[in-house]
């Protein structure tokens, strides 16, 4: 998931 | 995921659980700090909004929505309860938080991974995170007495950022290239401003004396 930024962390 | 991450996470939703307890069932919110409870609220509000445009996991959602519901419930049970809201001491809770949120949006708009809507509030609820502690670190300071639910409340709340540190190193050195300096130095920041309430919680504990923050 490049668009967006990729925030996979609470 | 890995252990330090889970145990982050277990930390920071034991602290909550903490204060909805001590709110809920004794119905006092004495010690604690509405300004931090609201700067929380913001902060989750910033940077949850994702449930909405991405799915990770069940247990990231339910975990975000849990965030989102407590950290609302808990200013609303502050402001509004009738009883709760007769032990907030606000006049010693008097940290001037609006202080706290502009300059780090400004930051925000200044410093981030990506400028797109969702990643300048992404990232202005980290550099807000890390601050929002502040005022209930003065309150604890003020009041004389710290009662244990508040002092393990605090301590809980330090202690999961400090978990995510772990993890943080953890994936850095299992992952190729994986490196996030905006979060990682906002955690730093955070857990470095627990560091004398730490000195000071483990010292209570270990005289099995009351928690006392020197003024």
């Amino acid at each position: 998931i490049n668009d967006i930024t990729f925030h996979d962390e609470l | 995921m890995n252990i330090f991450r889970l145990a982050g996470d277990m930390s920071h939703l034991f602290s909550i659980l903490l204060l909805l307890l001590k709110i809920h069932t004794i119905k006092s919110c004495a010690g604690v700090s509405l300004k931090t409870q609201e700067l929380y609220a913001l902060v989750f509000a910033t940077r949850y909004l994702d449930i909405f445009t991405g799915y990770i996991s069940l247990y990231n959602t339910l975990m975000k929505m849990f965030f989102l519901w407590s950290s609302f419930t808990i200013v609303w049970y502050m402001r509004y309860h009738n009883v709760v809201r007769r032990s907030y001491d606000k006049d010693q809770d008097t940290f001037r938080h609006y202080f706290l949120i502009l300059p780090c949006f400004i930051l925000a708009l200044l410093v981030h991974e990506k400028f797109t809507f969702l990643e300048v509030l992404w990232t202005f609820s980290l550099y807000l995170e890390a601050v929002a502690i502040l005022p209930q670190l003065v309150l604890l300071q003020r009041t004389r007495n710290v009662d244990n639910l508040t002092g393990h409340y605090v301590f809980f709340l330090g202690a999961y950022r400090s978990f995510y540190i772990l993890n943080w190193i953890y994936r850095y050195f299992t992952e190729q290239n994986y490196y996030k300096w905006i979060t990682w130095i906002s955690g730093l920041v955070q857990t470095a401003l627990y560091a004398d309430f730490f000195y000071y919680y483990v010292k209570s504990w270990r005289n099995s004396e009351r928690l006392q923050l020197p003024a």
